[in-house]
């Protein structure tokens, strides 16, 4: 209903607006209505500005500002509608290291109310979970759980690493 | 309403029965490529309702079952379960249309190579559809931003602005 | 013409077989003809055998397994068709260590005819270059190259960290 | 027909004149997110006469003059320069009709914010085809595989068989 979609994108929206600077250390962002007159049928613009830097069309930004203003977007639906869990696989792989904390940290700001479960190659990410889940293929095309220990996790490679060829 | 344990068997490169259990806060599964990591959120998609074999990485459905590997021979059926936390009743599970309030709600869905699927809720036999309805309202149906797959994080952003009204509409 | 079309993917095509290997240690993988009789009109297709699995389609490959085929097929083209050089933008993303010391294995065999430009966030691609060249913003919104020094490569992130927020 | 300086001036976030010497061998370029790395990508692409301002992430071709950041007025102008090894002689630039044999090509490429654009080769004014044209049969002009794009890498796996076959005659 119409009314259902002006509550659910209004929230998104502040919650856009505070997440993206939170993410991003400043900067500003926003999702508009392409049609405000036509609710119910309206495409939905976002418009990204960095830190420091001018407002340009998304397409332009670099692929880690791309994954942060994403993950802005996607907790900003989580804050309006709360999940009870969320699974995220590899969101991190084009982070480096400063904004992989800062999606860690955001992360912690909603495990009160919501589950994560993460697939990371990233041993930042890895080190803000609670338990750790290996799994391998100590027999070739056959997955299999393994427990891992947090002092593992820096050569994680190695001692996950599928049976030698 | 969180999960408490996954158990899958026969499921993509799951050959035998696997148990995941779940604790709060934040958990990370960890391993190196092609090890399986994304097939346990694929097995998630599948025992919550996925009816599109594309969307698990398929061409048809049957891809979900377990193969083969140079050393086993294929399964004959592919089987996830689930287990909720209910403990805040958020789930109404019913069984042959009766109410059955429950502290822990199990899911299973089975697929067999004949192309047969059975569906189970707390160990009864139940459809797909009484699966989708007890999930409606949790806030858990619009998985379309709990599960965020492998390399389509920044999907929102690159979507057309009519794709992404759509997603917004699934969302509220 | 028919004539090249076939040759260059015949070339291409042995080289794929081979290079496949490599990058997985084993396996088996090919690309064919979806219509041999129709030569400039026929589609392509890949099949892809990672070691100790099974043949099925390549969709269900994981991220790491896409890149490594899709890799040995770029460097397949490269082996039929020489280029002077290559630029590569963060191709290893997804690729855990082991296959991130593979893949750079690789580069290393086509280094004499090919000059590579990569860009990285990964240690070990880093340390396979002759040199580094960073990229910095000291002034928002504004580039600037800097010189790397390979000891510093470990802590690249605080090294070129943009201007504090 | 090695690379040997890229120089970059008022080009997407490089608002200064900035130089990269290339050797040899496998150089790596390194830095934070959104510092300007796939910009050095996008800035080689443009001077060998790229077209396409999609393919260049920008909605117009103008995208490409820097902007101006919170602290700077936008540039009149994007230049860029590529200097190549021509001691083999694989490259033969022409000047006014003439072939002028040269150790060292360089191309250049500017664009205005009045939307005029100039080429340059070897310092002389020229037109864009002759910049491809000079690139066409050294095995350059199918950048097709020789620049992989940041989340591009698997783009021919994912293809359709009909655009992967596409892709091969634009090699062959
Ligand atoms: N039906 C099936 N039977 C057996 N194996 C399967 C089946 N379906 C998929 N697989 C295998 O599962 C593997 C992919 O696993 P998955 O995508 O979970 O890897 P991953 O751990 O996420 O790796 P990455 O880090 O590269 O993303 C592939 O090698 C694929 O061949
Ligand atoms: N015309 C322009 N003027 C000024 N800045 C621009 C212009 N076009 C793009 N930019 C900026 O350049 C930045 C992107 O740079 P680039 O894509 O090279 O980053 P990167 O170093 O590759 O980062 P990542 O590691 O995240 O891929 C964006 O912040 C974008 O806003
Ligand atoms: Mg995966
Ligand atoms: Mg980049």
């Amino acid at each position: 209903s119409r009314q259902r979609f002006v509550e659910t994108f209004t929230a998104v929206r502040e919650n856009f607006q505070t997440l993206f600077r939170k993410l991003f250390g400043g900067g500003k962002a926003d999702i508009l209505l392409t049609d405000p007159d036509d609710v119910l049928e309206s495409g939905i613009e976002i418009v990204a500005r960095p830190p420091g830097k001018e407002l340009r069309s998304i397409s332009l930004l670099s692929g880690g500002e791309k994954t942060m203003a994403a993950l802005a977007m996607i907790f900003s639906f989580f804050r309006a509608k709360p999940s009870p869990f969320c699974l995220l696989d590899e969101v991190d792989a084009a982070l480096d290291e400063a904004n992989t904390e800062r999606y860690n940290a955001l992360v912690g700001e909603f495990i009160a109310d919501t589950q994560f479960i993460m697939i990371s190659h990233a041993k930042r990410t890895m080190s803000i979970a609670n338990v750790l889940y290996g799994v391998t293929m100590q027999e070739r095309g056959v997955s299999k759980r393994i427990s891992v220990r947090f002092e593992e996790a820096d050569k994680i490679d190695e001692v996950l690493e599928p049976v030698a060829m | 309403m969180k999960l408490k344990k996954l158990i899958v068997a026969g499921f993509k490169s799951f050959a035998d029965r696997t148990e995941f259990e779940f604790d709060d806060g934040v958990s990370c599964i960890v391993g190196p490529n092609g090890c399986g990591k994304s097939n346990v959120v694929d097995a998630i998609k599948w025992v919550l309702g996925e009816q599109s074999a594309k969307s698990l990485r398929g061409s048809e459905m049957l891809d979900v079952i377990f193969n083969g590997s140079s050393a086993r021979k294929q399964s004959g059926m592919a089987m996830v379960t689930l287990e909720f936390d209910n403990s805040e009743g958020i789930l109404q599970p019913t069984a042959n249309g009766q109410m059955q309030p429950s502290e822990t709600v199990s899911v299973t869905r089975r697929l067999y190579r004949s192309g047969q699927s059975e569906y189970l809720i707390n160990k009864n036999p139940a459809r797909l559809r009484d699966i989708k309805e007890m999930f409606l309202d949790t806030g858990m149906g619009a998985s379309a931003y709990s599960i965020i797959e492998q390399g389509r994080v920044s999907q929102f952003l690159q979507a057309s602005q009519e794709e992404r009204r759509a997603f917004f509409d699934e969302a509220a």
